[in-house]
Parts: structure tokens; sequence; C-alpha cells
């Protein structure tokens, strides 16, 4: 996972 | 998005919609943790702040207003329209003890040593045990409304959900956040004991009492 992709959820 | 993320946003929805309207409904927040609603708007505010920075899609960004505003409306209602009816005398646990420790933790285990992203870790953190001055208050009073019980449920589903959300995308995507993740497992865990009285009391019509 990278650093940013977590912005995608909720 | 998959069906697993988009029923659990929707759980998480249908929660705050329900606090929402019992507490309208009834002009009364008897019950509910006042204490867990401000982590709960902690957490909000601390994790959509990238809302100024980053857009994903119309879905991501509704949804995050909506949450902050259904919060901070949950908090209006209970410190302000019907404080009078509110459990301040149970609702005593010490945030603080809640607040400190997911703030240090987020200093030291995060992705990146930057403002927005530390905010992001430390509102993951708080937001897995945020429910706990709730589940005091419940274990204080020794009873739940059944309307707080639906409103814990869908509350505990929502990260139970996610959790297949992440076992799904970690195969279709090859994505996956060890800190989301684990601080999610935490966060459904506490639900476990509620789950367990939930569906062997409530769904059977009785009220969520506890053992004496």
């Amino acid at each position: 996972g990278s650093a940013k992709s977590h912005h995608d959820e909720l | 998005m998959n069906i697993f993320r988009l029923l659990g946003d929707l759980s998480h929805l249908l929660a705050i919609i329900i606090l929402l309207v019992k507490i309208w409904k009834t002009r009364s927040c008897a019950g509910i943790s006042g204490k867990s609603q401000i982590l709960f708007a902690v957490v909000y505010t601390s994790r959509y702040l990238d809302l100024i920075n980053a857009f994903i899609s119309p879905y991501n960004t509704i949804m995050k207003i909506v949450f902050l505003a259904a919060s901070y409306g949950t908090i209006y209602l209970m410190y302000m329209k019907f404080k009078a009816t509110y459990d301040v005398n149970h609702d005593t646990f010490r945030i603080e003890f809640l607040i400190a420790p997911a703030a240090v933790l987020a200093l030291i285990v995060n992705h990146a040593f930057e403002p927005l992203e530390i905010l992001w870790t430390f509102s993951i953190y708080l937001e897995s045990v945020a429910i706990l001055p709730q589940l005091f208050l419940v274990s204080k009073t020794g009873e739940a409304e059944s309307i707080t019980s639906h409103y814990l449920f869908m509350l505990g589903s929502y990260r139970a959900l996610y959790i297949f959300n992440w076992i799904y995308r970690y195969y279709a995507e090859n994505h996956y956040d060890l800190i989301a993740i684990v601080a999610g497992i935490v966060q459904t865990v506490l639900y476990c004991d509620f789950f367990y009285l939930y569906i062997t009391k409530v769904l059977k019509g009785k009220k969520l009492q506890l053992p004496a």
C-alpha cells in the first residue's frame, strides 16, 4: 500500500 | 469501490442517521455518550481535512461532508438543543486517555511525517477506540434502548465490512494499508461482545440488558 492510496476510503 | 466498501459506508451512514433521528424524534439524547460523539467529530475533522487538497470522487466528497455535518449536528443536539436530557452523570469516560495515546502513536507510527498524514493517522487510531465512552456508558447504566443498539450495530458493521473490503482489495488490487487494517481490526473487536448481545437479545425483541 502506498502512502497516498488510503485517501480514497472514508 | 467494491460491494463490501459500499455496504460499509452505507452502514456508517445509516448509523449516523439512526442516531440523529432518534435524538430528534424522542427529543432526548439519554443513553448516548456525548464523549464518543466528540471523539467522532475529532476523527472526521482530522481525517477529512484533505477535502481542501485532494479530490477523489463526487461520492467521496459528498460522504465526507455528510459525515462532518451529521457529526457536528449531533453534538449541537446533545450539548445545546437537548442538553437537559444528556446523561452527563454516567458519561464519565476520560477522553484525554484516548486522544493523547492516539496522538503520540500517530507521531511514531505513520506512513509519512507530514502534517496531513499524521492527522490522518491520528484519526484512524482515535476512531478505533472512539466508541469506548459509549460502551462504558452502556455498561454503567447496564442497558441500552433498542434504537441505541441498532445504532451501535450499524456502526460496528461498518468497520467489519471494511475488513472484507480490505481483504478484497488485497487480492483484487494488490492494495493494503497496514495502519488502517490493524486499527480497523481493533475497532471491530471492541464491538464483538456487543454483537453477541445484539444477536442473542435485541434481535429476539428483548432489551439489551447486561447481566448484573
